[in-house]
């Protein structure tokens, strides 16, 4: 979603 | 994706299924802290409610779902299919002094100020202390067994394979995560010993 936090690691 | 992580991951991966394994075949527990276990099973739960709101990758999902899944076994393992092999007397570190301090750290220093955000912090600072019941358990005991320490070197190896991604990730993608970098500085201290 817009302004979210994307954390792409496991 | 580098290298680094990729084999971090794979590292991972293999630690859960080794410890998986070793209390299937062995149809025991012993010297298991299932404190340490359900504390990871609530690190993958807090960390990948992201898997409901965002998707990155086939690769993220299926592992995301894998890590929540056989912790979740191993959870089971210990507590109902195995618990007559269960050592509860020697697993007597207290959690609380754990999740209490860890849950009001989260609250005051994260990227975002929000219910998720908040829960994926919480589960980056649980992970870097989750093996403490299992080291106490050790230092109780005495002696943990092979199979027990090829767990814990491979939980060890894939977070400092995490620390050379980042040094990675920051040289070419410019990419910086103050929180996740402290608590894995942190938490591959606790694996050296």
């Amino acid at each position: 979603a817009e302004g979210e936090l994307l954390h792409d690691e496991l | 994706m580098n290298v680094f992580r990729l084999t971090g991951d794979l590292s991972h991966l293999a630690a859960i299924i080794i410890l998986l394994l070793k209390i299937w075949k062995t149809r025991s527990c012993a010297g298991i802290s299932g404190k340490s276990q359900i504390l990871f099973a609530l690190v993958f739960t807090t960390r990948y409610l992201d898997l409901l709101t965002s998707f990155i990758s086939l690769y993220n999902t299926s592992m995301k779902v894998i890590y929540i899944g056989c912790s979740y076994a191993t959870v089971y393992l210990i507590y109902m299919k195995f618990r007559a092999t269960y050592d509860g007397n020697h697993d007597s570190f207290r959690v609380e002094f754990l999740v209490v301090p860890v849950g009001g750290l989260a609250v005051l220093i994260n990227h975002d100020f929000s219910p998720l955000e908040i829960l994926w912090t919480f589960s980056i600072y649980l992970e870097s202390v989750a093996i403490l019941p299992q080291l106490f358990m050790i230092s109780k005991t005495g002696e943990a067994e092979t199979i027990t320490t090829h767990y814990l070197f491979c939980l060890g190896l894939y977070r400092a394979l995490y620390l050379f991604n980042w040094i990675w990730r920051y040289y070419f993608e410019g990419f910086f995560d103050m929180i996740a970098i402290v608590a894995g500085v942190v938490q591959t201290v606790l694996y050296c010993d």
